[in-house]
C-alpha cells in the first residue's frame, strides 16, 4: 500500500515536470496539480490523471473564450501588435489571405514605419493575399497611416482592415504611448474601431509572455491573442496562465511560415498536443 | 524578490550555527521557484539546486551575512561560474576573408544583429561585408541591404532565386575584391526540427568554414531553449551565443539552459533595435537578473 503511494508521488512530480516544461509556469502548474490531487484519491492510474489535468486546463481555456463579435458594419478593423519578431506581419498576411478567400475585400495599413524593409515585407504579403495596401513610407507617422487606411477602406467599401504595427517591447513607455496614439487615430476616423486588438505571442516565449499580455492589455485593451510558431517544439503553455489570469480569448494559432499556415484556436486539439 | 523571500525563510536563524539540511531545503525551494519563473529549464534547475545544496550543507553561517544572504551569495557565485566567469571574444582566426555565421529560430534578431556586428567589427578596425543568405522571408534581402546602406557597409547583391551556398561562395569572392576581411552570413530563421533547413546550414558551414558560428537566441525563450540549443549545437558545433532583446524585462533564464546544455559562451547581448545596441556579456549581471 505504501508502495502505491510512492509511485503516485513520483508520478505527480513527472506530471508537474511535464506542465512546467510546457511553459505553463510554476505557479499555474502547482495550482493545476493541487486541483487534480484533490481528485487523485478517486483516480486509479496515470491515464486518468492526465485526463483530469486535460479537463482542468480545458475549463480554464473555455472560460476565457468568447466568439468574435459580428457587428455587421464595414470595415471591420483589426489592429495587430506585439513585441519584436513574434510574427505580426506574417500573421496579417495569413489573415488577409483567408478573408480574401472568403470573398471579402481586404485592406492592409502598413503602420510599421520604423523597421528596415517592414513595408516591403508587408507589400509582398498583401500581393500574395490579394489585399490592398496603404502606406506612407518609412519614418512617417504610423498613426497617420492607420487613419488613412481606415479612410480609404470606408471610401472603397472594404470589408476588413488589418493594421500592422512595429514590434515593440511592452516595457518601453514611449512606444506604448505611440500604440495608444495609433488606436486613437483609428477611433477618430471610425468611432467603434479598432473592433479587434490582436496581441501576437510567440509560442517559444516563456513566462515573459504573461508580462507582455499584462502590459499591452493595460495600455490598450487586448481583445484576442494569436499564438505563432506552434509548428516548433514549444508547447505555448503560457497561454493557459494568461487565460486563467486575464480571460483574453485565444483566437488563432500560427503553424508555419506559409500563407495557409493559420488555424482557428481549437482548445481540445491544443490540450491534446500538450500531452 | 528573492532576497526578501530568503530573508523571511531564514529570519529565525540569524547568525548562529550551521546551515542545516532543513533550512537549506526551505531556502532552496525559494531559489528553485525563482529560477523556474525566470525560464530556466526544469532539469537544469534540478541539477543546479542539488549542486548548491551539497555546497551549502554544513557551511558556517558567516558573521557578516544573514543565512538568506549567504544562500544568495552561494547561488550567485555558482550561477556566475556556470555562465562563464570571463568575457569571450568573437573567434576571428583563419585565412582572410573569414566568415561569421549567424543562425537561429525565426524572428530571434539575426538580421539586426548582423548589422550590429558590422559596426562592432568596424570599430575594431576590420572591414565587414554583409551577406544576405535568407532567400525565403519576404524582403529579407532588402532588410539587410537597407541596414548596410545605413552603415555604409557593402552588402552582397543576393537575390531570392539563388542557392544559399552559392550566395556565400560568390560573396567571398566579392568581399575579397572589395578588400573586406570579414563576411557576416545572415541565414534564414528556421526550426531546429526542420531537417532540410538544418542540413542547409551544414552545407553553408562546410563551404565557408566559418571562424565563428553564433546562435542568435531570444532572451525571452522559455523551456524550449534546451531543445533549440542542443539541436543547433549538435548540428553545427556553434562557437557561441548572442542573446537578443535583453532590453526588455525577460529574466533570461534561457541563458543558463543554453550554457548548461552546450557549454558554449554567450558572447554578446542585444539591448535594443538600433544598430549600436550590442553589448558584451557580463555573467555576474546576468545572474542577478535571472535570480530577480
Ligand atoms: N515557423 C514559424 N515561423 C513563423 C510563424 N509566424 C511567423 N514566422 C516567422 O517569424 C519571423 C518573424 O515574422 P514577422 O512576421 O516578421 O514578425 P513581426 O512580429 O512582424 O516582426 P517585427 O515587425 O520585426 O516585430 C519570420 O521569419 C516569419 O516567417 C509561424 O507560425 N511558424
Ligand atoms: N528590442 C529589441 N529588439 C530587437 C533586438 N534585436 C532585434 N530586435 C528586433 O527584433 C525583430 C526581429 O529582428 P530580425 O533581425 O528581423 O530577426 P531575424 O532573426 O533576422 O528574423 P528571421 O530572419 O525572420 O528569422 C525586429 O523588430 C528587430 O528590430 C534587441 O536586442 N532588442
Ligand atoms: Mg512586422
Ligand atoms: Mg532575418
Amino acid at each position: 500500500f505504501t508502495g502505491k503511494r510512492e509511485i503516485n508521488n513520483d508520478l505527480l512530480e513527472e506530471l508537474e515536470e511535464h506542465l512546467i516544461t510546457s511553459d505553463i509556469g510554476v505557479q499555474t502548474s502547482m495550482e493545476l496539480m493541487r486541483r487534480i490531487s484533490k481528485k487523485a484519491s478517486k483516480i486509479s492510474g496515470i491515464e486518468q490523471l492526465k485526463e483530469a489535468l486535460k479537463e482542468e486546463i480545458l475549463s480554464i481555456l473555455d472560460a476565457s473564450s468568447s466568439p468574435v463579435e459580428e457587428h455587421g458594419t464595414k470595415p471591420h478593423v483589426i489592429m495587430v501588435l506585439g513585441v519584436n519578431g513574434v510574427g505580426k506581419t506574417t500573421t496579417i498576411g495569413k489573415l488577409a489571405a483567408r478573408s480574401v478567400l472568403e470573398g471579402k475585400k481586404v485592406l492592409i495599413a502598413a503602420a510599421d514605419t520604423f523597421r528596415a524593409a517592414a513595408i516591403d515585407q508587408l507589400r509582398i504579403w498583401a500581393d500574395r493575399a490579394g489585399a490592398e495596401i496603404v502606406t506612407h513610407g518609412e519614418r512617417t507617422d504610423p498613426a497617420a497611416v492607420a487613419y488613412d487606411g481606415i479612410e480609404a477602406a470606408i471610401a472603397r467599401g472594404t470589408d476588413i482592415v488589418l493594421v500592422d504595427t512595429a514590434g515593440r517591447l511592452h516595457t518601453k513607455v514611449n512606444l506604448m504611448e505611440e500604440l495608444k496614439k495609433i488606436k486613437r487615430a483609428i477611433s477618430k476616423k471610425l468611432p467603434d474601431a479598432p473592433h479587434e486588438i490582436l496581441l501576437v505571442l510567440d509560442a517559444t516565449t516563456g513566462q515573459n509572455a504573461l508580462s507582455q499580455a499584462k502590459l499591452f492589455h493595460e495600455a490598450i485593451g487586448v481583445t484576442g491573442i494569436a499564438l505563432t510558431k506552434l509548428d516548433g517544439t514549444a508547447k505555448g503553455g503560457i497561454v493557459i496562465s494568461i487565460c486563467s489570469h486575464m480571460k483574453i480569448p485565444l483566437r488563432y494559432i500560427g503553424i508555419g511560415e506559409k500563407i495557409e499556415d493559420l488555424q482557428d484556436f481549437d482548445p481540445t486539439q491544443f490540450v491534446n498536443a500538450l500531452f | 524578490n528573492l532576497s526578501d523571500k530568503l530573508n523571511s525563510v531564514f529570519k529565525k536563524l540569524k547568525g548562529h550555527g550551521k546551515l542545516t539540511e532543513k533550512n537549506i531545503e526551505e531556502g532552496l525551494r525559494e531559489v528553485r521557484m525563482a529560477l523556474l519563473e525566470a525560464d530556466v529549464h526544469y532539469a537544469v534547475v534540478k541539477k543546479f539546486i542539488n549542486d548548491i545544496k551539497q555546497r551549502a550543507l554544513g557551511q558556517e553561517v558567516m558573521a557578516s551575512l544573514t543565512p538568506g544572504q549567504q544562500i544568495i551569495k552561494i547561488v550567485n557565485d555558482e550561477l556566475t561560474k556556470l555562465m562563464g566567469s570571463r568575457h569571450e571574444d568573437l573567434s576571428l582566426s583563419g585565412p582572410l576573408p573569414i566568415s561569421i555565421m549567424l543562425v537561429g529560430l525565426q524572428g530571434s534578431g539575426k538580421t539586426t544583429t548582423a548589422g550590429k556586428l558590422s559596426i562592432f567589427l568596424k570599430k575594431t578596425g576590420r572591414k565587414p561585408y554583409l551577406v544576405p543568405v535568407d532567400v525565403y522571408r519576404p524582403a529579407a534581402i532588402d532588410q539587410l541591404r537597407k541596414l548596410g546602406d545605413q552603415l555604409s557597409v557593402p552588402v552582397f547583391p543576393s537575390n531570392p532565386e539563388m542557392d544559399p551556398v552559392r550566395i556565400c561562395r560568390e560573396a567571398r569572392i566579392a568581399a575579397q575584391k572589395e578588400g573586406c576581411d570579414t563576411l557576416l552570413l545572415d541565414t534564414a530563421g528556421r526550426l531546429h526540427i526542420d531537417e532540410a533547413l538544418m542540413a542547409e546550414l551544414c552545407r553553408i558551414r562546410d563551404e565557408m568554414q566559418p571562424s565563428d558560428i553564433l546562435l542568435v537566441a531570444d532572451a525571452m525563450t522559455g523551456q524550449d531553449a534546451v531543445n533549440i540549443a542542443k539541436s543547433f549545437d549538435s548540428a553545427l558545433d556553434i562557437g557561441g551565443v548572442i542573446l537578443t532583446k535583453m532590453d526588455g524585462d525577460a529574466r533570461g533564464g534561457a541563458a543558463i539552459s543554453i550554457k548548461t546544455i552546450t557549454d558554449k559562451p554567450i558572447k554578446f547581448i542585444g539591448v535594443g533595435e538600433k544598430l549600436n545596441d550590442l553589448e558584451s556579456f557580463h555573467p555576474d549581471r546576468m545572474s542577478s537578473r535571472i535570480l530577480g
